[in-house]
Protein backbone atom coordinates (compact mmCIF):
# COMPACT_ATOMS: atom_id res chain seq x y z
CA UNK A 1 0.00 0.00 0.00
CA UNK A 2 1.13 3.50 -0.46
CA UNK A 3 -0.20 7.41 -1.43
CA UNK A 4 0.51 10.00 -3.70
CA UNK A 5 -0.21 12.11 -0.63
CA UNK A 6 3.41 11.91 0.40
CA UNK A 7 4.24 13.70 -2.95
CA UNK A 8 1.59 16.20 -2.99
CA UNK A 9 2.67 17.41 0.14
CA UNK A 10 5.92 17.56 -1.20
CA UNK A 11 4.81 19.80 -3.93
CA UNK A 12 2.65 21.64 -1.72
CA UNK A 13 6.27 22.66 0.22
CA UNK A 14 7.79 23.14 -2.59
CA UNK A 15 5.21 25.84 -3.66
CA UNK A 16 7.47 28.34 -1.75
CA UNK A 17 9.21 31.58 -3.82
CA UNK A 18 12.59 29.92 -2.37
CA UNK A 19 11.53 26.35 -4.01
CA UNK A 20 10.54 27.45 -7.55
CA UNK A 21 13.37 30.08 -8.11
CA UNK A 22 16.23 28.42 -6.32
CA UNK A 23 16.80 30.97 -3.69
CA UNK A 24 16.93 29.04 -0.63
CA UNK A 25 19.98 28.55 1.56
CA UNK A 26 21.92 24.77 0.28
CA UNK A 27 20.66 23.04 3.33
CA UNK A 28 17.08 24.16 2.25
CA UNK A 29 17.20 22.81 -0.87
CA UNK A 30 18.74 19.60 0.00
CA UNK A 31 15.41 19.46 2.36
CA UNK A 32 13.44 20.11 -0.61
CA UNK A 33 14.66 17.62 -2.86
CA UNK A 34 14.73 14.75 -0.19
CA UNK A 35 10.94 15.43 -0.06
CA UNK A 36 10.49 14.72 -3.44
CA UNK A 37 12.52 11.91 -3.62
CA UNK A 38 10.62 10.32 -0.31
CA UNK A 39 7.35 11.52 -2.56
CA UNK A 40 8.53 9.95 -5.55
CA UNK A 41 9.54 6.45 -4.23
CA UNK A 42 5.57 6.76 -2.68
CA UNK A 43 4.52 7.04 -6.11
CA UNK A 44 6.34 4.11 -7.68
CA UNK A 45 4.45 2.07 -5.26
CA UNK A 46 1.00 4.01 -6.80
CA UNK A 47 2.17 3.49 -10.32
CA UNK A 48 3.41 -0.23 -9.89
CA UNK A 49 -0.38 -1.18 -8.54
CA UNK A 50 -1.99 1.12 -11.52
CA UNK A 51 0.06 -1.14 -14.35
CA UNK A 52 -0.64 -4.20 -12.14
CA UNK A 53 -4.50 -3.70 -12.17
CA UNK A 54 -4.14 -2.77 -15.95
CA UNK A 55 -2.11 -5.58 -17.06
CA UNK A 56 -3.73 -8.08 -14.66
CA UNK A 57 -0.24 -9.73 -13.69
CA UNK A 58 1.40 -8.43 -10.27
CA UNK A 59 5.13 -8.03 -11.41
CA UNK A 60 8.65 -6.61 -9.81
CA UNK A 61 8.47 -3.38 -11.42
CA UNK A 62 11.65 -1.27 -11.26
CA UNK A 63 12.28 2.41 -12.11
CA UNK A 64 15.31 3.75 -13.29
CA UNK A 65 16.23 7.10 -12.33
CA UNK A 66 19.69 7.71 -13.69
CA UNK A 67 18.57 7.03 -17.35
CA UNK A 68 20.18 10.26 -18.65
CA UNK A 69 23.43 9.44 -17.62
CA UNK A 70 23.10 5.59 -19.12
CA UNK A 71 22.32 4.03 -15.35
CA UNK A 72 20.04 1.36 -14.82
CA UNK A 73 21.08 -1.75 -12.88
CA UNK A 74 18.36 -3.85 -14.38
CA UNK A 75 18.95 -3.40 -17.92
CA UNK A 76 22.33 -3.61 -17.13
CA UNK A 77 22.43 -7.28 -15.98
CA UNK A 78 19.32 -8.79 -17.24
CA UNK A 79 19.38 -10.84 -20.45
CA UNK A 80 15.54 -10.59 -20.77
CA UNK A 81 13.51 -7.73 -19.78
CA UNK A 82 10.09 -5.87 -20.13
CA UNK A 83 10.03 -2.14 -20.97
CA UNK A 84 6.76 -0.28 -19.87
CA UNK A 85 6.38 3.00 -21.73
CA UNK A 86 3.22 4.84 -20.31
CA UNK A 87 2.26 8.26 -22.36
CA UNK A 88 0.29 10.76 -20.06
CA UNK A 89 -0.71 12.55 -23.61
CA UNK A 90 -4.31 12.55 -24.83
CA UNK A 91 -2.85 11.33 -28.69
CA UNK A 92 -0.39 8.55 -29.55
CA UNK A 93 3.16 9.34 -29.64
CA UNK A 94 6.57 7.69 -30.58
CA UNK A 95 9.55 7.61 -28.15
CA UNK A 96 12.36 6.78 -28.79
CA UNK A 97 13.69 4.50 -25.86
CA UNK A 98 17.94 4.13 -24.73
CA UNK A 99 18.52 1.43 -22.20
CA UNK A 100 21.98 1.10 -20.76
CA UNK A 101 23.09 -2.46 -21.90
CA UNK A 102 26.37 -4.20 -21.59
CA UNK A 103 25.40 -6.74 -24.92
CA UNK A 104 26.00 -5.78 -28.29
CA UNK A 105 22.58 -7.21 -30.05
CA UNK A 106 19.31 -7.48 -28.76
CA UNK A 107 15.84 -8.39 -30.16
CA UNK A 108 13.29 -5.94 -29.43
CA UNK A 109 9.16 -7.29 -30.32
CA UNK A 110 6.48 -5.00 -29.41
CA UNK A 111 2.91 -5.44 -27.54
CA UNK A 112 1.55 -7.88 -30.06
CA UNK A 113 4.91 -9.76 -30.64
CA UNK A 114 5.98 -8.21 -34.09
CA UNK A 115 9.69 -7.19 -34.15
CA UNK A 116 10.78 -3.70 -33.66
CA UNK A 117 14.00 -1.95 -35.42
CA UNK A 118 16.69 -1.29 -32.49
CA UNK A 119 20.63 -1.24 -32.48
CA UNK A 120 23.16 -0.19 -29.57
CA UNK A 121 25.42 2.43 -29.53
CA UNK A 122 28.34 2.77 -27.13
CA UNK A 123 27.77 5.12 -24.26
CA UNK A 124 29.65 8.04 -24.62
CA UNK A 125 33.07 8.91 -22.56
CA UNK A 126 31.20 12.32 -21.28
CA UNK A 127 29.09 9.93 -19.84
CA UNK A 128 31.21 7.42 -17.99
CA UNK A 129 33.04 10.65 -16.48
CA UNK A 130 30.08 11.78 -15.06
CA UNK A 131 28.44 8.95 -13.73
CA UNK A 132 31.43 7.91 -11.63
CA UNK A 133 30.83 4.78 -9.52
CA UNK A 134 26.94 4.47 -10.26
CA UNK A 135 26.73 2.63 -13.19
CA UNK A 136 29.13 0.72 -15.64
CA UNK A 137 27.32 0.05 -18.99
CA UNK A 138 29.49 -0.35 -21.97
CA UNK A 139 26.59 0.65 -24.40
CA UNK A 140 22.57 1.88 -24.79
CA UNK A 141 19.75 0.14 -26.84
CA UNK A 142 17.55 2.40 -28.46
CA UNK A 143 14.62 1.73 -30.10
CA UNK A 144 11.42 3.37 -31.73
CA UNK A 145 8.33 2.69 -29.27
CA UNK A 146 4.74 3.68 -30.20
CA UNK A 147 2.63 4.38 -27.41
CA UNK A 148 -0.93 4.90 -27.16
CA UNK A 149 -3.21 8.27 -25.84
CA UNK A 150 -3.26 8.07 -22.34
CA UNK A 151 -2.30 4.43 -22.12
CA UNK A 152 0.90 2.35 -22.40
CA UNK A 153 3.01 0.01 -24.31
CA UNK A 154 5.17 -3.31 -23.59
CA UNK A 155 8.04 -4.16 -25.18
CA UNK A 156 10.05 -7.07 -24.62
CA UNK A 157 14.08 -7.46 -24.93
CA UNK A 158 15.98 -10.25 -24.93
CA UNK A 159 19.59 -10.92 -25.40
CA UNK A 160 20.72 -12.70 -28.28
CA UNK A 161 24.31 -14.11 -28.63
CA UNK A 162 26.39 -12.63 -31.41
CA UNK A 163 26.82 -15.07 -33.91
CA UNK A 164 30.30 -17.49 -33.52
CA UNK A 165 32.93 -16.81 -36.11
CA UNK A 166 32.66 -19.47 -38.48
CA UNK A 167 36.08 -20.69 -38.35
CA UNK A 168 36.19 -22.98 -41.03
CA UNK A 169 37.62 -27.22 -41.46
CA UNK A 170 40.53 -27.77 -42.71
CA UNK A 171 40.74 -30.20 -46.01
CA UNK A 172 43.32 -32.90 -46.66
CA UNK B 1 39.19 15.06 -38.58
CA UNK B 2 36.09 16.45 -37.53
CA UNK B 3 32.75 14.88 -38.91
CA UNK B 4 30.84 17.11 -41.50
CA UNK B 5 27.25 16.56 -41.25
CA UNK B 6 23.97 14.47 -39.96
CA UNK B 7 21.06 14.08 -41.70
CA UNK B 8 17.57 12.19 -41.47
CA UNK B 9 14.40 12.65 -43.90
CA UNK B 10 13.85 16.32 -42.43
CA UNK B 11 16.71 17.99 -40.92
CA UNK B 12 20.76 18.02 -42.21
CA UNK B 13 23.04 19.43 -39.63
CA UNK B 14 26.58 20.97 -40.96
CA UNK B 15 29.74 21.42 -38.88
CA UNK B 16 32.24 23.46 -39.37
CA UNK B 17 35.19 20.85 -40.74
CA UNK B 18 38.00 23.37 -38.91
CA UNK B 19 35.68 24.54 -35.85
CA UNK B 20 33.77 21.13 -34.89
CA UNK B 21 30.75 23.45 -34.22
CA UNK B 22 27.41 23.57 -36.05
CA UNK B 23 27.52 25.98 -39.11
CA UNK B 24 24.13 25.29 -40.82
CA UNK B 25 20.69 23.85 -40.35
CA UNK B 26 18.67 22.63 -43.20
CA UNK B 27 14.92 21.68 -43.27
CA UNK B 28 14.90 19.36 -45.91
CA UNK B 29 10.78 19.35 -46.17
CA UNK B 30 10.68 23.05 -46.17
CA UNK B 31 13.85 24.18 -48.20
CA UNK B 32 14.97 26.21 -45.63
CA UNK B 33 18.51 26.39 -45.05
CA UNK B 34 19.93 28.88 -42.11
CA UNK B 35 23.80 29.38 -41.14
CA UNK B 36 23.72 28.36 -37.22
CA UNK B 37 26.50 28.99 -35.15
CA UNK B 38 25.97 27.11 -31.88
CA UNK B 39 28.72 27.34 -28.91
CA UNK B 40 28.75 27.25 -24.94
CA UNK B 41 30.36 30.85 -23.54
CA UNK B 42 30.00 31.77 -19.69
CA UNK B 43 29.65 35.70 -18.54
CA UNK B 44 31.81 36.25 -15.66
CA UNK B 45 29.73 37.34 -12.60
CA UNK B 46 29.87 40.77 -11.18
CA UNK B 47 31.42 41.16 -8.01
CA UNK B 48 30.18 44.97 -7.66
CA UNK B 49 31.55 47.58 -9.47
CA UNK B 50 31.61 51.23 -9.15
CA UNK B 51 28.12 52.15 -10.74
CA UNK B 52 26.54 49.53 -8.10
CA UNK B 53 28.09 47.38 -5.10
CA UNK B 54 25.32 44.25 -6.54
CA UNK B 55 26.81 41.34 -6.77
CA UNK B 56 25.36 38.46 -9.04
CA UNK B 57 23.71 35.46 -6.90
CA UNK B 58 21.02 33.05 -6.44
CA UNK B 59 18.38 36.16 -7.00
CA UNK B 60 20.52 38.36 -8.99
CA UNK B 61 22.26 37.76 -12.26
CA UNK B 62 24.94 40.55 -12.86
CA UNK B 63 27.66 39.62 -15.65
CA UNK B 64 30.78 41.98 -15.16
CA UNK B 65 30.66 42.73 -18.54
CA UNK B 66 28.49 42.52 -21.56
CA UNK B 67 30.69 40.04 -23.85
CA UNK B 68 30.47 36.69 -22.95
CA UNK B 69 33.66 34.13 -22.53
CA UNK B 70 33.95 31.50 -25.01
CA UNK B 71 34.71 28.14 -23.37
CA UNK B 72 36.29 27.08 -26.52
CA UNK B 73 35.95 27.88 -30.51
CA UNK B 74 37.37 24.48 -31.36
CA UNK B 75 35.89 21.41 -30.40
CA UNK B 76 37.01 17.77 -30.50
CA UNK B 77 34.17 15.58 -32.45
CA UNK B 78 33.37 12.12 -33.43
CA UNK B 79 30.57 10.78 -35.00
CA UNK B 80 28.33 7.39 -34.17
CA UNK B 81 26.30 7.13 -37.63
CA UNK B 82 23.83 4.10 -37.32
CA UNK B 83 20.11 3.72 -39.21
CA UNK B 84 18.07 4.72 -36.09
CA UNK B 85 20.12 7.61 -34.70
CA UNK B 86 23.10 9.58 -36.00
CA UNK B 87 25.41 11.50 -33.34
CA UNK B 88 28.18 14.24 -32.81
CA UNK B 89 29.47 14.28 -29.94
CA UNK B 90 31.36 17.48 -29.16
CA UNK B 91 34.02 18.15 -26.41
CA UNK B 92 33.89 21.97 -25.66
CA UNK B 93 36.20 21.44 -22.01
CA UNK B 94 36.73 19.29 -19.29
CA UNK B 95 33.20 20.11 -17.56
CA UNK B 96 31.52 21.24 -21.07
CA UNK B 97 30.24 18.74 -23.82
CA UNK B 98 27.46 18.48 -26.05
CA UNK B 99 25.81 15.85 -28.50
CA UNK B 100 24.30 16.60 -31.50
CA UNK B 101 21.21 13.91 -32.04
CA UNK B 102 19.10 12.85 -34.82
CA UNK B 103 16.77 10.27 -34.40
CA UNK B 104 15.48 8.77 -37.84
CA UNK B 105 12.23 10.22 -38.30
CA UNK B 106 11.73 12.91 -36.06
CA UNK B 107 11.58 16.37 -36.97
CA UNK B 108 13.81 18.46 -34.72
CA UNK B 109 17.02 18.39 -33.97
CA UNK B 110 18.44 17.68 -30.55
CA UNK B 111 21.34 18.77 -28.11
CA UNK B 112 22.15 17.01 -25.55
CA UNK B 113 24.32 19.30 -23.10
CA UNK B 114 26.49 17.97 -20.00
CA UNK B 115 27.89 21.16 -18.04
CA UNK B 116 30.05 21.03 -14.81
CA UNK B 117 31.34 20.74 -11.86
CA UNK B 118 31.87 24.65 -13.03
CA UNK B 119 35.20 25.54 -11.84
CA UNK B 120 36.30 28.35 -9.46
CA UNK B 121 40.22 27.77 -9.35
CA UNK B 122 40.20 31.29 -11.25
CA UNK B 123 37.99 33.17 -8.23
CA UNK B 124 35.75 33.94 -10.94
CA UNK B 125 31.57 32.99 -10.86
CA UNK B 126 30.41 31.72 -14.33
CA UNK B 127 27.24 31.58 -15.93
CA UNK B 128 27.40 29.10 -18.47
CA UNK B 129 25.14 29.95 -21.71
CA UNK B 130 24.43 28.19 -25.22
CA UNK B 131 24.47 30.83 -27.85
CA UNK B 132 22.89 30.42 -31.35
CA UNK B 133 24.32 32.91 -33.86
CA UNK B 134 22.09 33.06 -36.95
CA UNK B 135 21.95 35.86 -40.04
CA UNK B 136 18.04 36.59 -38.70
CA UNK B 137 17.04 40.08 -39.13
CA UNK B 138 15.01 40.18 -36.02
CA UNK B 139 14.64 43.64 -35.15
CA UNK B 140 15.27 43.92 -31.64
CA UNK B 141 12.38 41.19 -31.01
CA UNK B 142 12.70 37.45 -29.75
CA UNK B 143 9.38 35.56 -28.35
CA UNK B 144 9.52 33.68 -24.74
CA UNK B 145 6.16 31.82 -23.56
CA UNK B 146 4.83 32.88 -20.12
CA UNK B 147 4.77 29.42 -18.32
CA UNK B 148 4.21 27.13 -20.75
CA UNK B 149 1.45 28.80 -22.19
CA UNK B 150 0.82 32.25 -24.27
CA UNK B 151 4.25 33.34 -25.89
CA UNK B 152 5.46 36.63 -25.11
CA UNK B 153 6.89 39.09 -27.86
CA UNK B 154 9.85 41.02 -26.10
CA UNK B 155 11.90 43.61 -27.67
CA UNK B 156 15.16 44.12 -26.59
CA UNK B 157 16.03 47.23 -24.26
CA UNK B 158 11.86 47.63 -23.82
CA UNK B 159 9.05 47.62 -21.68
CA UNK B 160 5.60 47.68 -22.95
CA UNK B 161 3.79 49.91 -20.21
CA UNK B 162 6.99 52.17 -19.02
CA UNK B 163 9.59 54.85 -20.24
CA UNK B 164 12.69 52.19 -20.11
CA UNK B 165 15.96 53.06 -19.29
CA UNK B 166 18.27 50.08 -19.38
CA UNK B 167 21.49 49.56 -17.68
CA UNK B 168 22.05 46.08 -17.53
CA UNK B 169 22.59 45.67 -21.13
CA UNK B 170 22.42 41.76 -20.79
CA UNK B 171 20.74 41.24 -17.54
CA UNK B 172 18.01 43.59 -18.04
CA UNK B 173 17.02 41.77 -21.28
CA UNK B 174 17.07 38.35 -19.93
CA UNK B 175 13.55 36.58 -19.73
CA UNK B 176 12.52 33.42 -18.05
CA UNK B 177 12.00 30.79 -20.74
CA UNK B 178 9.77 27.65 -19.24
CA UNK B 179 9.12 25.42 -22.18
CA UNK B 180 10.49 27.69 -25.51
CA UNK B 181 12.22 30.51 -27.18
CA UNK B 182 12.55 32.06 -30.85
CA UNK B 183 13.52 34.22 -33.22
CA UNK B 184 11.96 34.88 -36.68
CA UNK B 185 12.04 36.83 -39.35
CA UNK B 186 9.55 37.07 -42.64
CA UNK B 187 10.33 33.62 -43.83
CA UNK B 188 12.44 31.43 -40.98
CA UNK B 189 11.50 30.82 -37.59
CA UNK B 190 14.37 29.29 -35.29
CA UNK B 191 13.07 27.51 -32.14
CA UNK B 192 14.46 26.19 -29.04
CA UNK B 193 12.83 24.04 -26.71
CA UNK B 194 13.54 23.72 -23.19
CA UNK B 195 13.37 20.42 -20.22
CA UNK B 196 13.35 22.75 -17.49
CA UNK B 197 13.04 26.31 -17.07
CA UNK B 198 15.60 28.66 -17.76
CA UNK B 199 16.81 31.87 -18.62
CA UNK B 200 17.04 33.62 -21.98
CA UNK B 201 17.40 36.17 -24.68
CA UNK B 202 18.22 37.67 -27.52
CA UNK B 203 21.12 40.16 -26.67
CA UNK B 204 21.96 41.22 -30.73
CA UNK B 205 19.86 40.42 -33.31
CA UNK B 206 20.06 37.12 -35.02
CA UNK B 207 21.68 35.74 -31.74
CA UNK B 208 19.61 33.75 -29.16
CA UNK B 209 21.02 32.38 -25.69
CA UNK B 210 19.62 30.47 -22.76
CA UNK B 211 21.60 29.99 -19.35
CA UNK B 212 22.07 26.64 -18.60
CA UNK B 213 24.14 26.39 -15.41
CA UNK B 214 25.64 29.25 -12.95
CA UNK B 215 28.47 28.76 -10.26
CA UNK B 216 28.59 32.04 -7.57
CA UNK B 217 31.25 33.17 -5.36
CA UNK B 218 29.38 36.04 -3.88
CA UNK B 219 25.80 35.88 -1.98
CA UNK B 220 23.98 38.91 -3.81
CA UNK B 221 22.52 40.30 -0.53
CA UNK B 222 18.93 39.66 -1.18
CA UNK B 223 18.13 37.85 1.96
CA UNK B 224 19.68 34.08 0.62
CA UNK B 225 22.77 34.69 2.94
CA UNK B 226 25.00 32.60 0.58
CA UNK B 227 26.85 32.18 -2.69
CA UNK B 228 25.03 29.91 -5.44
CA UNK B 229 27.88 27.61 -4.71
CA UNK B 230 25.90 24.04 -4.57
CA UNK B 231 28.88 21.90 -4.03
CA UNK B 232 26.68 18.60 -4.83
CA UNK B 233 27.62 14.83 -4.20
CA UNK B 234 31.20 15.03 -4.22
CA UNK B 235 31.59 18.96 -3.00
CA UNK B 236 33.23 19.73 -6.23
CA UNK B 237 30.46 21.45 -7.87
CA UNK B 238 26.89 19.94 -9.56
CA UNK B 239 27.03 18.68 -13.09
CA UNK B 240 23.89 19.17 -15.34
CA UNK B 241 23.06 17.21 -18.28
CA UNK B 242 19.56 18.50 -20.09
CA UNK B 243 18.29 18.86 -23.63
CA UNK B 244 17.36 21.69 -26.29
CA UNK B 245 14.90 20.31 -29.13
CA UNK B 246 15.79 22.90 -31.63
CA UNK B 247 12.98 23.05 -34.64
CA UNK B 248 13.70 25.14 -37.87
CA UNK B 249 10.65 25.88 -40.07
CA UNK B 250 8.80 29.11 -41.32
CA UNK B 251 6.60 31.00 -38.66
CA UNK B 252 3.45 30.20 -40.31
CA UNK B 253 3.97 26.15 -39.58
CA UNK B 254 6.17 26.19 -36.70
CA UNK B 255 3.49 26.74 -33.47
CA UNK B 256 1.85 23.64 -35.24
CA UNK B 257 5.21 21.73 -34.20
CA UNK B 258 6.57 23.25 -31.34
CA UNK B 259 2.99 23.28 -29.32
CA UNK B 260 3.36 19.53 -29.71
CA UNK B 261 6.91 19.18 -29.04
CA UNK B 262 6.57 20.65 -25.89
CA UNK B 263 3.79 19.18 -24.85
CA UNK B 264 5.33 15.94 -25.36
CA UNK B 265 8.61 17.49 -23.38
CA UNK B 266 6.54 18.54 -20.35
CA UNK B 267 3.71 15.28 -20.40
CA UNK B 268 6.86 12.66 -21.21
CA UNK B 269 6.23 9.18 -21.50
CA UNK B 270 7.12 7.24 -18.51
CA UNK B 271 9.40 4.41 -18.58
CA UNK B 272 9.03 1.33 -16.38
CA UNK B 273 10.82 -1.90 -16.75
CA UNK B 274 9.76 -5.44 -15.13
CA UNK B 275 11.52 -9.08 -15.42
CA UNK B 276 7.94 -9.78 -17.12
CA UNK B 277 7.37 -13.07 -14.99
CA UNK B 278 4.50 -11.73 -12.59
CA UNK B 279 1.53 -13.49 -10.96
CA UNK B 280 -1.51 -13.11 -11.86
CA UNK B 281 -3.39 -9.95 -10.08
CA UNK B 282 -7.22 -8.36 -9.55
CA UNK B 283 -7.98 -5.50 -7.96
CA UNK B 284 -9.88 -7.86 -5.42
Amino acid sequence: TSSSLELRQAMGVAQHHDAVTGTAKQHVNDDYALRLFKGWKACQVVVSNALSSLMGTKENFAFCNLLNISVCPSTEASKTFSVLIYNPLARAVTQYVRLPVNGTLYAVKGPAGESIASEVVPVSKFTKDVRRDKGYAERELVFPGQIPALGFSKFTVEKVSAPERFLGTKVK
Amino acid sequence: KNPTSIENKFYRVTFDPDTGLISNIQNLEKQISLPVNQSYYWYNASSGNEDSSQTSGAYIFRPNQSEPISISQNVRSYLVKNSLVQEVYQNFSAWCSQVVRLYSDQKYLELEWTVGPIPRRDSNGKEVISRFDTNLQTDGLFYTDANGRQILQRRRNSRDTWAFKQTEPVAGNYYPVNSRIFIKDKNIQLTVLTDRSQGGSSIVDGSMELMVHRRLLYDDFRGVGEALLEPGQYMEGLVVRGKHLLVLDTPEASANVHRKLALQQYLSPQIVLSTGQGAPYGKG
